[in-house]
C-alpha cells in the first residue's frame, strides 16, 4: 500500500 | 514584548512530549489569542496542530504577533530542568532572536532562567477545510494506546473499521493476525472511561502504525481521545488539554497502489 503525503489533502495557504 | 506562563512546568512539558517525536523543530505563532503550532513530520506523512488558548495560561501578554521558531531538541533540554510543580514562563521581546524560559519553585526560593536562540524557519502553512467526518470514535486515550502499541507488534499497518455496532482495530503478518473490537459503552460510572461512537457512513481505513504510536505520546495530555475518519480523507487524532486547547494529529491513508 502506498503512503500519500499530508499536504496533498489541504491546501497551501 | 511576550510573555506566558504556566504555574506547572509539567504541562509544558508533556505538550513537548507529544510533539518531540514526530517534529525537530516548529514554529511557535504566538498572538493574543494565544499559542499556535502547525508543522508537518519530517517525512510529511502526518501533520500536528497545537492550539494552547491565551486564557488557558496564568498570565499571558502578547503586545504583537510573533513567531517563534524552535528546535524541539534544545526546548527539551531546557524543559527537563524545570521540576513538575514549578511555574514556568516563557518570555520574548519583539522582534527578539532568544526566547527565555523561567521557572520558579513552589516556594519561590529557587529561580533559574534559560535563554534559547531562535530558529528562522521556512514552513508552510497548510489550509485546513472544515470537515463532517462519517465516523467520530471517542474511548479513553489510555485503550488506544493500548491498541496502538499492541497491534504494532504485529504488522506495520492497523485498519480501523468502524460500524454503528463498534470499531475494530486490525492488524496482520508475519506473525498472523491481530483483531481488537471494542462495543460503543452502553453505561459507565465515569465519563473518560466512555467508548462512544457518533456513525453517518461505516469507514475502513489503513493507517500507519508508528504514527499511530507517535500520536499516543500525548495520552498523558488527556483521558480521553478522539478519532474522526471519513473515507479517502485524513485521519484526525484529537486530545483535548483540559481549560487549555488542544493538539490533533492529521494522518494520511494509506492507499492501494
Amino acid at each position: 500500500m502506498a503512503q500519500t503525503s499530508i499536504a496533498s489533502y489541504f491546501n497551501t495557504r | 514584548m511576550f510573555e506566558a506562563r504556566l504555574n506547572a512546568a509539567t504541562t509544558l512539558k508533556k505538550v513537548l512530549d507529544a510533539i518531540k517525536d514526530l517534529l525537530n523543530e516548529a514554529t511557535f505563532d504566538c498572538s493574543d489569542a494565544g499559542i499556535q503550532l502547525q508543522a508537518m513530520d519530517n517525512s510529511h506523512v502526518s501533520l500536528v496542530s497545537l492550539t494552547l488558548r491565551s486564557d488557558g495560561f496564568d498570565k499571558f501578554r502578547c503586545d504583537r504577533n510573533l513567531s517563534m521558531g524552535m528546535n524541539l531538541g534544545s526546548m527539551s533540554k531546557i524543559l527537563k530542568c524545570a521540576n513538575n510543580e514549578d511555574t514556568v514562563t516563557m518570555k520574548a521581546q519583539d522582534n527578539a532572536d532568544t526566547v527565555t524560559f523561567m521557572f520558579e519553585s513552589q516556594n519561590h526560593e529557587k529561580v533559574s532562567d534559560y535563554e534559547m536562540k531562535l530558529m528562522n524557519l521556512d514552513q508552510e502553512h497548510l489550509g485546513i477545510p472544515e470537515t463532517d467526518y462519517s465516523c467520530v470514535v471517542r474511548m479513553p486515550a489510555m485503550e488506544f494506546a493500548r491498541i496502538c502499541r499492541d497491534l504494532s507488534q504485529f504488522g506495520e499497518s492497523v485498519i480501523i473499521c468502524c460500524t454503528k455496532e463498534g470499531v475494530k482495530f486490525s492488524a496482520s503478518g508475519d506473525v498472523g493476525s491481530a483483531n481488537i473490537k471494542l462495543a460503543q459503552t452502553s453505561s459507565v460510572d465515569k465519563e473518560e472511561e466512555a467508548v462512544t461512537i457518533e456513525m453517518q457512513e461505516p469507514v475502513s481505513l489503513t493507517f500507519a502504525c508508528r504514527y499511530l504510536n507517535a500520536f499516543t505520546k500525548a495520552t498523558p495530555l488527556s483521558n480521553q481521545v478522539q478519532l474522526s475518519m471519513s473515507a479517502d480523507v485524513p485521519l484526525v487524532v484529537e486530545y483535548r488539554i483540559p481549560d487549555l486547547g488542544h493538539i490533533r494529529y492529521y494522518l494520511a491513508p494509506k492507499i492501494e497502489e
